[in-house]
């Protein structure tokens, strides 16, 4: 537990009048080794606790207060702001249909997510939504978001294999607008930010449709690579939020640090679970005090 | 603080980030440190310390080196676990392909009743291997579909069965159950199966996969280890913690989506890989 970890180390600071670069040496490393272990990337927690050190230092050590709570204290609230920032709220303010596109490495959550979304939309919100299958390449995708769309009875269009995914992107959005849809999310393969064909695939998606809301779905246990995965499919798409899916898990969770650091886009929704309706909005405080441990 | 000429802060912050952002974990990362650190007057050079890590890596995953096992039953059982989205289905219609090739007949369980179009999906791997999959409705009870997949494999004269579980996450403690009640009445369907349980880890996880290992072994009999996604830009480093504290071997590797992207694991390849 990082914070009784924290506790001990400043229990020598108690009365020392003023933290100093030597008195939370140690406390600064356990804070490194902390977020190490929660998978935050390597030069993200470098960042990180430099800024709490600069913040920590000079800071005068009232007698009554405990320097260790007051470090935690100024660590915490670094974090949340890190995480807080930005707009949470899902971006539906266009004319509809609003478009919203998932991407992410495979297996990260997306298929899931994107019928997750739907059942919010459709019952939390009354929005009438179209599920678009742009996963033409792994087995039984289309298959797998059509038997989402008809457990929620909300509409899917009827993609099949052998179409291109930027035509079904394209056609979706015609019948969309025929079907007066309010929001249509478009659900897409799985691929490596390295794979050039894939990435091109995606941004062509992005640009033929103009979506509003662009998601990156993430794997909650994801570890360093998140920096490098999240830039670049931020630099290719300019994504305007995140999903952590299997927070259900018992996995620390730094990724969200880690892409939050890279792409500065605001975490929107939590995946807590296989089912439908395990779906929560973020919370920044949560994630948080997750990530300290 | 350790410190001669060579083995320099400057130095120690570049190993740390080579071995940290390569997934190796702080455990890992120590551990190895400290041995640069008591052998730090040997060192003539900073790639002399670099081989020295290497070396002593590689020992670790030698020692813990085996090769994907032989079939010695028949059927031979093959248990598939793991985290939801690792990679399982996918590398079962890639592991009967290579059974295929070796002349072998492989039959398939669509032992994951409850995610939407998993049967579908093993269905697929199974048309495009032309082998038989053991299938029932959604919602089925997946030890019966194991248990009837197991019969059906032995009836058939099967040369090995490869049986597909559901995603689970190894903290949900109702799914362990399950799959411990799964492993169980395998077992009662033919003594001495599953002879082999394989865990599917996906490279791009931190070190919860290291949880993942120690949970699913306390569970069930984890006897391998297949991990996937290695064709990304992921290191999966957190393989050398899990080599060291549950001595588990790494059987093969996922490259790619495709049936044929299975590899044998090669203790020397991956280490090269972890300093690129
Ligand atoms: N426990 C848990 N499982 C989840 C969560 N979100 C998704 N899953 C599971 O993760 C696995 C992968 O989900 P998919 O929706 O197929 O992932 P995907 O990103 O669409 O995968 P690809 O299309 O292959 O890239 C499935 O077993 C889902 O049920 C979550 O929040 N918690
Ligand atoms: N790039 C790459 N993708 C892979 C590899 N192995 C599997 N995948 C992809 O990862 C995604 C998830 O694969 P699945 O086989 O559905 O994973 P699973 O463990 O069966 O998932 P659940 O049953 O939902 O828990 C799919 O998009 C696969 O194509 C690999 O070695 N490399
Ligand atoms: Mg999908
Ligand atoms: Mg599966």
């Amino acid at each position: 537990q990082l914070t009784d970890k924290l506790e001990a180390t400043f229990k020598k600071l108690r009365g020392v009048g003023k933290l100093t670069e030597d008195n939370i040496k140690d406390g600064i490393r356990e804070l490194k080794l902390s977020l190490l272990e929660a998978d935050v990337n390597f030069k993200v927690v470098k960042e990180l606790v430099e800024k709490v050190k600069e913040r920590a230092l000079g800071t005068e050590v009232a007698k009554s207060i405990n320097p260790g709570q007051m470090f935690i204290k100024i660590f915490h609230e670094e974090l949340v702001a890190m995480l807080g920032e930005g707009d949470h709220s899902l971006n539906l303010n266009v004319r509809p249909p609003a478009i919203i596109l998932m991407a992410g490495l495979q297996g990260s959550g997306k298929t899931t997510t994107a019928g997750k979304l739907a059942f919010l939309l459709k019952n939390k919100m009354k929005k009438r939504v179209l599920l678009v299958p742009a996963d033409v390449y792994r087995p039984a995708a289309i298959d797998q978001l059509k038997t989402l769309a008809a457990k929620i009875d909300v509409d899917v269009y009827p993609s099949e294999v052998g179409m291109d995914p930027v035509d079904i992107a394209v056609k979706s959005v015609e019948y969309g607008k025929n079907n007066v849809a309010d929001v249509i999310i478009i659900d897409t393969a799985g691929r490596l930010q390295v794979d050039e064909e894939m990435m091109d695939e995606i941004e062509n998606i992005k640009k033929a449709v103009e979506p509003s809301e662009i998601l990156f779905v993430a794997d909650a246990m994801t570890g360093q690579e998140a920096v490098n995965v999240a830039a670049e499919f931020h630099k290719r798409l300019s994504i305007t939020g995140v999903v952590l899916t299997k927070m259900d898990g018992d996995a620390r969770g730094g990724a969200a640090l880690s892409i939050n650091a890279a792409t500065g886009a605001p975490l929107k929704f939590v995946g807590m679970g296989e089912k439908i309706d395990q779906f929560e909005v973020f919370h920044p405080e949560r994630i948080a005090g997750r990530i300290v441990g | 603080l350790f410190r001669n000429n060579v083995v320099d802060d400057d130095l120690i912050e570049e190993l740390e980030e080579i071995l940290y952002t390569a997934d190796m974990g702080v455990a890992t990362v120590s551990w190895l440190m400290d041995l640069v650190n008591k052998n730090r007057s040997q060192f003539k050079s900073g790639d002399d310390v670099k081989l020295f890590l290497k070396e002593k890596i590689r020992e670790v995953l030698v020692q813990t080196y085996k090769p994907f096992p032989e079939l010695t039953e028949k059927p031979t059982v093959f248990l598939m676990v793991g985290v939801n989205g690792a990679g399982k289905t996918t590398t079962i219609g890639k592991l009967a392909h290579k059974f295929i090739a070796q002349g072998k007949v492989p039959v398939l369980a669509a032992g994951d009743t409850f995610r939407a179009a998993a049967v579908e999906q093993l269905k697929v791997w199974g048309e495009r291997n032309n082998c038989t999959v053991i299938s029932d409705k959604d919602g089925a009870d997946p030890a019966s579909v194991a248990f009837n997949a197991v019969n059906s494999a032995v009836s058939k004269g099967a040369d090995v069965l490869l049986v597909d579980t559901a995603g689970r996450l190894q903290n949900r403690v109702n799914l362990m159950e399950e799959l411990i009640k799964i492993n169980r009445v395998i077992g009662k369907a033919k003594e001495g199966a599953p002879h082999e349980t394989i865990i599917v880890i996906d490279a791009n996880n931190g070190q919860n996969a290291l949880t993942q290992a120690k949970q699913f072994s306390e569970a069930v009999k984890v006897t391998g280890i297949i991990v996937t996604k290695l064709d990304g830009s992921a290191k999966g480093g957190v393989l050398i913690g899990i080599a060291k504290e549950l001595g588990l071997p790494v059987y093969l590797v996922g490259v790619g989506e495709k049936i044929e992207d299975l590899r044998p694991f090669d203790p020397n390849e991956f280490v090269d890989a972890l300093f690129e």
